[in-house]
């Protein structure tokens, strides 16, 4: 699969989902 | 006749000595196999790889003896709810935790196989409710949902050493039902799960929050979608599904597992390797450890596939004493404990 199919990847994806959902 | 159509698949060497019969126990009591399992006990300073047999009414413990003979240590009696099945903790010795209930869950209760407090085998109550899922996690913890008219319960709840469950934590739910959940490998805060319409739902769990992350689709071909295992990669997550209700098609044949891969930034996935049932075949009761699977079939087989590749790399058929009920990998998947409904069990090396 490319990148282009999946959107913009992040290695740091786990951290940033948390800092972005509400509390 | 089941075993002149296998026959065929047999006749290919690699499937016929990936399985190796190690060793049998048969357990003269019963007559009701539920379940089976593997699970670490810990005792006088030496650690042995022991099995746990359940019927209905009572959960057996066996220990190795000499000469592949196995020998049964203990047995809880569980009263009245029949057990469903037993829920493996991974990485945790000396402690079982077993799902009783009629048709769903109802009731989830740790047994202990050894207690230094009083040097004895007990058990005691985790949960009780409509409990839809549960898993057993590292650290001894387990987590489970449970639904009431209102609203859904996700929880994950530990046990400490003594065998006391200790405070439990919240996991925010989401709106459909969670019909199963998987630790995500190597990421101790990630667990997904998968629910009645078909998403991956991926939740923090660290001591703080239990915060739902995102959701994501599964797609509509493979309605109920369940989870087996996940780990992240290259900034995807890796989810391995079964299908219990997929439809067969030309193009696919009959769907048992698929790896999908998410973008778990946009909610975009991909289909990265897709295993089909051996031609022929069809149900499915599935067991995932790393990347190897095992089913129990209709026909009374099991078949092992080698999800990586995408390949059905063995294939059991029925012995001559019956069909095969029960396929469950132990602690590893190094041994397969294959189970048939009169309480025989059989340790394959795989």
């Amino acid at each position: 699969c490319s990148e282009s199919d999946l959107g913009p990847i992040s290695l740091n994806w786990f951290e940033e989902l948390s800092a972005e959902a509400p509390s | 006749d089941v075993a002149e159509q296998l026959t065929p698949v047999l006749l290919d060497g690699l499937r016929e000595e990936s399985l190796q019969l190690v060793s049998k126990l048969k357990d003269s009591s019963s007559s009701c196999a539920v379940d089976v399992s593997a699970v670490w006990w810990e005792a006088a300073g030496s650690r042995e790889l022991c099995v746990v047999t359940a019927c209905e009414s009572s959960v057996s413990l066996w220990k190795p003896l000499a000469s592949d003979r196995w020998g049964k240590v203990y047995t809880w009696q569980l009263g009245e709810i029949p057990v469903i099945q037993i829920v493996p903790l991974p990485e945790t010795c000396n402690l079982v935790c077993i799902a009783l209930g009629d048709l769903e869950i109802g009731e989830i209760r740790w047994l202990l196989l050894y207690s230094s407090e009083n040097d004895s085998f007990k058990q005691s109550l985790v949960k009780t409710g409509n409990i839809k899922a549960v898993l057993g996690l590292k650290d001894r913890r387990l987590v489970s949902s449970s639904r009431t008219m209102q609203e859904q319960q996700v929880e994950i709840v530990s046990l400490s050493e003594t065998g006391r469950s200790k405070d439990g934590q919240t996991l925010m739910p989401p709106e459909e039902t969670v019909l199963a959940f998987a630790e995500v490998e190597g990421m101790r805060d990630a667990l997904v799960g998968t629910t009645a319409v078909n998403s991956i739902v991926v939740w923090s769990v660290n001591l703080k929050t239990g915060q739902l992350l995102k959701k994501m689709p599964v797609g509509y071909s493979y309605p109920a979608s369940i989870c087996h295992r996940a780990y992240s990669e290259s900034g995807l997550l890796f989810v391995v599904l079964s299908h219990p209700h997929a439809k067969e098609s030309e193009s696919c044949g009959n769907p048992a597992f698929r790896v999908i891969a998410f973008n778990p930034k946009t909610a975009r996935s991909t289909g990265v390797m897709f295993s089909s049932l051996p031609p022929g075949h069809a149900g499915r009761q599935g067991d995932v450890k790393d990347a190897s699977a095992a089913a129990v079939l209709t026909s009374g087989a099991i078949a092992v596939w080698d999800l990586l590749l995408g390949q059905c790399t063995a294939l059991l058929p029925p012995g001559p004493e019956g069909s095969w009920a029960l396929a469950r990998w132990a602690t590893t998947t190094a041994c397969l404990l294959a189970g048939q409904g009169d309480g025989t069990v059989c340790l394959y090396r795989y």
